[in-house]
């Protein structure tokens, strides 16, 4: 269960100070797919950003499992990030000097899964995406689509409850789109895997059972 | 006038050769404007880099307004990159550690426009893509679509004749995506700018006089 509580979120650049998020409250139950959607700069991914533990709010809280996150420790934060929550970045962050697969396996190394099922389970990752034939590229001999494709596999690496997807299928034509889509929503039918999911792409919104919608940092209705 | 004549493109990853383009033949007259579209991974990005002279084919002719391209020095292919096409990538390429108005002003530079001048017309071209209350923004400090219309401004910095766009549109929501598509379509009426569009949005395509679909390295009808 995901709970935010008139979440604010401003940066400071030089003296001045920039608002963005002007007090988000909101609630995802579990199992929920839920589309988050607006216009280019309205606070989309700064509000993921928040959800996924990856920045903090300037005031306001954000409750997940009933647990305050300003109150957790760094083992406790980091635990969220590896295990219980799959990001999938807007501009994918890979690891330029691994390869597919080890971009793929890297949450695993990090939860301490073994060798052999590590490698298993990414290629099984990279073969449910389309890319069983490029795991061995480097991201930079990956096109665009691709590298988003492998994002998507390494942020279900760890199978985690919550999967945040910050515009997943942006790089991707209409049918491989669509069965990224499918691929998603079978983790929510298989593992009640809750999603939030920010695009642009009204087809992909409409796979979602909600759609929330932000202008200039509010929610609108 | 660009005219490519069985272009082809291969990669060389360790002993193994992948073949990307297969044998592209195609005209683009000048003043026309192209959507370029296909699935992920079909050779869309690899296509546009040889036609932006980013990259070379590794077989196949491609003559750019009567001359080849493979007889060209590298003053011609410089003058060629900086004054005669610009070019939206795909992943943006802005400069981290320059602000947005510094790198719109970028390619002015290398042309040797005068400080005042490029100032202008750079804080110009940011207002005309709706961020001049965010030019002094590095690009880390600007959403992913921000970025994209920054990286939008400094490829009509110097006014080129050919823009080549990736997938231009690919972080806006629908309304701004629209702005930016009336911005390039009104250089057409304007200056008769040739313009070639990589596309997954079937909105962008129609926008565009003729489409150019790719699959598998190759061009189908
Ligand atoms: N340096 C490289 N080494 C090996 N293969 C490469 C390299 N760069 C690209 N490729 C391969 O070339 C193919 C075409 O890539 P390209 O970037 O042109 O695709 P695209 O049509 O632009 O796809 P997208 O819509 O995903 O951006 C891909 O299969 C990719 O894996
Ligand atoms: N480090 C920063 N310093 C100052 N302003 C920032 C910073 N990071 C983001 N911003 C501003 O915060 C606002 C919201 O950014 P955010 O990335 O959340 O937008 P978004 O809704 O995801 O947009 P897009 O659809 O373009 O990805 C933008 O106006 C941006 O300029
Ligand atoms: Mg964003
Ligand atoms: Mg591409």
């Amino acid at each position: 269960l995901i709970e935010l509580r008139d979440v604010k979120k401003s940066y400071k650049l030089d003296s001045i100070e920039i608002p963005v998020l002007k007090g988000i409250s909101m609630i995802v139950e579990k199992g929920e797919v839920v589309a988050l959607v607006g216009p280019s700069g309205s606070g989309k991914s700064t509000l993921m950003n928040i959800i996924g533990c990856l920045d903090v709010p300037t005031s306001g809280e954000y409750i997940l499992d009933n647990i305050p996150v300003q109150n957790m420790n760094r083992d406790q934060i980091a635990h969220i990030r590896n295990k219980k929550i799959g990001f999938v970045f807007q501009n994918f962050n890979l690891i330029a000097r691994l390869t597919a697969l080890e971009n793929v396996e890297l949450p695993m190394i990090y939860a301490g899964v073994g060798r052999k099922e590590r490698k298993e389970r990414a290629m099984e990752l990279l073969n449910m995406v389309g890319l069983s034939d490029r795991s061995g590229h480097y991201p930079t001999q990956l096109s665009g689509g691709q590298q988003q494709r492998v994002a998507i596999a390494r942020a279900l690496a760890n199978n985690p409850p919550i999967i945040l997807a910050d515009e997943p299928t942006g790089s991707l034509d209409t049918a491989t789109g669509k069965s990224i889509m499918e691929l998603l929503l079978s983790l929510n039918d298989k593992f009640g895997t809750t999603l939030i999911i920010v695009t642009h792409d009204p087809t992909v919104a409409s796979y979602c059972r909600r759609t929330v919608r932000i202008k200039d940092g509010l929610l609108v209705e």
